[in-house]
C-alpha cells in the first residue's frame, strides 16, 4: 500500500509547493510510482509540472454526470459520490513514474464552506484508499493556511512534512502549526506522524538563515531532516518552465539537494 | 478622514507583511498618524512592531462583558457589537506616530466560518469609519488567501495593494487576484481602488527577477509602482528584532526603498 505525505504550512513562501514537485519527481526517478496531488486552488504545483488547473464542471460535462442539476458548486462532492472516484482526474505527466492529479476551479468554494462535513470526508478517505492501491506514494500541496483544505488532507495522510523557510516569521509559524497536528493526533488520527521538519530557502553566508537552523536543530533534533534545501535560483526557474528539478539543472545544488532529501525520506541511508 | 489601504496577495511569502509594517512606520515618521491593523492570524505584523497577540476573550474578561456568556469564539464579534469597537484594542507602540491592532486568537475561527454575515459586515464597516477619524492612514495586513478575512478588510478599504514577489508563482497568482477585485468592483464595492502593484524581493543580478519586472511593468504600466523592493536580508532581520527597518538599520537598502515607497504613496513626487 502506498504512502500519503501531505506538504502543509499555514506560513506562505516556505516552499510547499517547490517541495512537493521535486520530492514527488525524485521519487518517481527512484522508480517508485509518485502522484502529486495539487489541493490549492493557486493551482502552483499543476503548473510546477506544466500542467493546467481546469473545473470539475467541465469535466463532468464529458462525462453527462448528474452533477449538472444540482449546480456547479457541488461537482467535486459529486465526483467523491461516484464509484471511480479520483481516478478519472490524474493525469500522466511527461516525467519518469509521475501522475498528477491537477487543482481544480471548485476548490477556491471548498474554502469558502470552511472543514468538510464529515459525509464527504468518509468517502474523501475511501478515495484515497483507492489511490494508495495504485501508487507507491501520493504527496498533497496544500495552500498557506490551517483551514478546511489542509485538515481534508491531513485526515488521510499518514504523515506531514513541514517546509520552515530559514528566516524568523517561518519560525515562529511553527508554534501554530504544531499545536493543530497534537490536537489532531489527540482526537480524530492518533497515528498521524510528522514526516519531518524540512528547512528549506538556506543561503549559508546570512547570519539570520545559521541562527534558524540552529535553532530548529536545537529544539527539535529528532524531527528535523538532515537534508537542507539550499536557496539556489535554478529551483525557481524551472518552476517557471514547468519542470521539476531534475528535467530543468539536474547538476545544480536544487536538485542536488532534493536527490538527498528523496533518498532519506524513501528510507536509504 | 484617514485613508485606508488593504495590503493582500493569495500568494503566500510575497512580502506583505513586511510591507505593511514598514509602510505603515514609514507613514508614521514622515508625520501622518498611522494604524497598523493585523488581520492575519499568523500575527506576523504584530509581532513585526514588537507586539503580541491576544485573545479577545481574556480582553473582555478583564471589562466583564456579556460575551461570557455566549462562549469564546464569539468574543470578536461581540466587540464589534459593542459602542466602542475596535478602539480599546489598540495599542500605541514605541515608534513615531505608529499604532497597531493586533491579531487575536479568535481570527482562526473567522477563517472557519468562511465570509463574515452580513450583519457583521456592516457592523466592521461602521467601526473602521470611527478609526478613520483617529488616523490618517489605516494599513491592513492579512493571511495569504482570499476568502473570509481578505474580503473583510476589503469590504472597508479605498485602495488594495498587491505585493508581487519577482518570480514565476507570485506572477502567475496575478490571474487569480485582479478577477476577484474586479468582482468587487462590479458587485459590493463599485470604488475600491487598485493601490498598486508592489514588486518585492527583486534581485537585480538573476535573470528570472528582471523577466519578471520586465512583464509586470509591460502588462500593468499604470498599476506598477514606480518604487521596487529589493532583495535585502535587513529587511528579514529587522523582523526577528521586532523593529520596522528605519529603527534597525536606517541606511539599508531596504530602508531606502521603503522611504521612497512612502513618499510614492503619501504622493510626494
Ligand atoms: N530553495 C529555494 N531556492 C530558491 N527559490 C526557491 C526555493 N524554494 C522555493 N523557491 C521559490 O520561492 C517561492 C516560494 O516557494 P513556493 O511557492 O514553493 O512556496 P509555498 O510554500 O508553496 O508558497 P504558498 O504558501 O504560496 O503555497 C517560489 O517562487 C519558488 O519558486
Ligand atoms: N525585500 C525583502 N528582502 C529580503 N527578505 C524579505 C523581503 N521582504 C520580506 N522578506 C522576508 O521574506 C519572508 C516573507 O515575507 P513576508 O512574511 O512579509 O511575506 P507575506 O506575504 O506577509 O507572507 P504570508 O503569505 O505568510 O503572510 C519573511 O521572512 C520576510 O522577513
Ligand atoms: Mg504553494
Ligand atoms: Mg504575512
Amino acid at each position: 500500500l502506498g504512502r500519503c505525505i501531505t506538504v502543509a504550512s499555514q506560513k506562505g513562501g516556505v516552499g510547499k509547493t517547490t517541495t512537493a514537485v521535486n520530492l514527488a519527481a525524485g521519487i518517481g526517478l527512484a522508480g517508485s510510482k509518485a502522484l502529486l496531488l495539487d489541493l490549492d486552488p493557486q493551482a502552483n504545483a499543476t503548473s510546477g509540472v506544466g500542467e493546467s488547473k481546469y473545473t470539475f464542471a467541465s469535466q463532468a460535462q464529458r462525462s453527462h454526470s448528474r452533477y449538472l442539476e444540482r449546480g456547479k458548486n457541488s461537482a467535486f462532492l459529486e465526483a467523491l459520490e461516484m464509484e471511480a472516484g479520483l481516478l478519472p482526474f490524474i493525469l500522466e505527466t511527461e516525467f519518469e513514474n509521475l501522475w498528477a492529479f491537477p487543482s481544480f476551479q471548485e476548490l477556491s468554494d471548498l474554502q469558502l464552506i470552511g472543514s468538510l462535513q464529515s459525509k464527504y470526508i468518509n468517502k474523501w478517505k475511501f478515495h484515497l484508499e483507492v489511490l494508495r492501491k495504485h501508487f507507491d506514494f501520493i504527496l498533497m500541496d496544500c495552500p498557506p493556511s490551517l483551514g478546511g483544505i489542509p485538515t481534508l488532507a491531513l485526515s488521510s495522510s499518514d504523515a506531514v512534512m513541514i517546509p520552515v523557510q530559514c528566516e524568523y516569521y517561518a519560525m515562529e509559524g511553527l508554534s501554530q502549526i504544531l499545536p493543530v497536528i497534537e490536537d489532531l493526533q489527540a482526537t480524530s488520527r492518533p497515528d498521524l506522524k510528522i514526516a519531518g521538519l524540512l528547512l528549506t530557502m538556506y543561503a549559508s553566508e546570512l547570519e539570520l538563515a545559521n541562527e534558524v537552523v540552529g535553532e530548529i536543530q536545537k529544539y527539535f533534533p529528532r524531527l528535523v531532516y538532515r537534508t537542507i534545501i539550499p536557496r539556489d535560483v535554478a529551483l525557481a526557474e524551472s518552476a517557471s518552465h514547468g519542470l521539476p528539478i531534475f528535467y530543468y539543472q539536474p547538476l545544480s545544488r536544487g536538485a542536488w539537494s532534493y536527490l538527498e532529501l528523496t533518498r532519506e525520506v524513501l528510507g536509504h541511508e
